[in-house]
């Protein structure tokens, strides 16, 4: 079966300090 | 929210909707920020392929609920409903579904100490891998998750959607690598090999050459087909599809068909021709990637054949040769549907297009419509 992808578009708008430590 | 297609109301997951789904595992890899579809596909498939059982081997999994809202994604133990998991939405990057497994995808910023300065800043993604005969809805409704947070963002920020159509699809098609699976595999050495073949003198070798067609990384002619019973079809080592670099020491590489034609041709009186070849397959794939219908594809068909090329367009970037009959798109055979119904699937194809080619003239050797000259 097919692989699909979905990105979630709010990754470019990520700060760096909302990604988890 | 109303607009945002999916299959849940986009009211209830601002609240958060749950799934039952099987959590088989995790697992972390390191990636880019925003790497290409084709680099999560394979991160996604990567994932499962760690956590999977081996094929036979019974798959530890634990029964779980996927809360799914327009703020975080939480794994909760189905009977306790403790939170295994609590992922803010905007750490995660990207949900992947295959058959019935989900892989999630959350991100988490490597210390800055592992950073060598200059270079681009690395991620740790943490990929939970999930099962589900859902699979498919689940990882719609998540995407649909994404849709609604976005859209909140871009209004809480006052953004103009329009102005960011082009953006928000992820990497614009100018940064986007090339993709080329000829260059992956030409640069294989077992692919290519050198064939000798013993004839007598005054007899043809019994090939039939075409060009491999503008756009092509590897300029030079292909095995389009073999006379039957021929001294290259006896030799067993040629098939239809090959590149031929060299016969007898001399390059073919870059000359156009004739040159190559009658190059060919003065073997004849040779009783052993050296043919210096490049195996491949007779159909070769390009994939075009397109983060919207607005993008040109950046070439031309006429009758299911490709007849020109932008260069610099996202199809040249693809693999996308001139002179090439389309034989599938994404999966789908198109060498019975008429042109109209082509440039609609065309038209409307978007993330990422899988096209099958070949060239044309091969397909017509094939199919009988053109009788082979053979050298």
């Amino acid at each position: 079966s097919a692989l699909t992808i979905t990105v979630n578009p709010m990754e470019k708008y990520e700060q760096p300090h909302q990604a988890e430590e | 929210f109303k607009e945002v297609p999916g299959p849940c109301d986009p009211e209830d997951l601002l609240d958060g909707v749950i799934f039952g789904a099987k959590y088989l595992g995790s697992t972390q890899l390191v990636s880019e920020r925003n790497p290409p579809t084709s680099v999560r596909m394979a991160q996604a498939q990567e994932a499962v392929d760690r956590i999977k059982a081996p094929e036979g081997e019974s798959q530890p999994m634990t029964e779980v609920d996927l809360f799914v809202s327009t703020q975080r994604i939480k794994v909760l133990t189905a009977d306790t409903q403790e939170a295994m998991m609590d992922h803010p939405l905007q750490t995660i990057s990207y949900i992947a579904d295959i058959g019935s497994i989900i892989v999630l995808m959350a991100r988490r910023k490597l210390p800055r100490r592992t950073e060598a300065s200059g270079e681009k800043r690395l991620y740790k993604m943490i990929c939970h891998v999930f099962h589900s005969a859902d699979a498919q809805l689940i990882a719609q409704a998540i995407g649909q998750a994404f849709s609604v947070a976005y859209q909140h963002f871009l209004q809480v920020n006052s953004i103009d959607p329009s102005q960011l159509r082009l953006r928000q699809q992820g990497h614009s098609p100018e940064d986007e690598e090339l993709y080329n699976g000829d260059l992956a595999h030409f640069s294989k050495q077992e692919n290519c090999k050198e064939v000798c073949i013993q004839k007598q003198k005054g007899e043809i070798l019994g090939i039939a050459i075409v060009e491999s067609g503008w756009g092509s990384i590897l300029p030079t002619v292909v095995i389009a087909n073999l006379m039957h019973g021929g001294p290259a079809e006896k030799s067993g080592e040629l098939s239809i599809g090959d590149r031929l670099m060299s016969v007898n020491g001399t390059s073919l590489v870059g000359l156009p068909l004739s040159t190559c034609q009658s190059i060919i041709r003065d073997l004849k009186h040779q009783t052993e021709v050296t043919l210096s070849i490049v195996h491949c397959p007779p159909v070769t794939t390009a994939i075009i990637r397109r983060p919207d219908s607005k993008y040109q594809l950046g070439f031309c068909v006429e009758n299911g054949i490709i007849c020109s090329l932008m260069r610099g367009g996202i199809a040249e970037k693809g693999g996308i040769r001139v002179g090439h009959r389309i034989i599938e798109i994404n999966g789908q055979s198109v060498v019975a549907t008429p042109h109209e119904k082509i440039i609609q699937i065309l038209t409307q194809a978007v993330s990422e297009v899988h096209i099958k080619t070949m060239p044309a003239s091969t397909y017509r050797l094939l199919t009988g419509q053109e009788q082979p000259i053979f050298l």
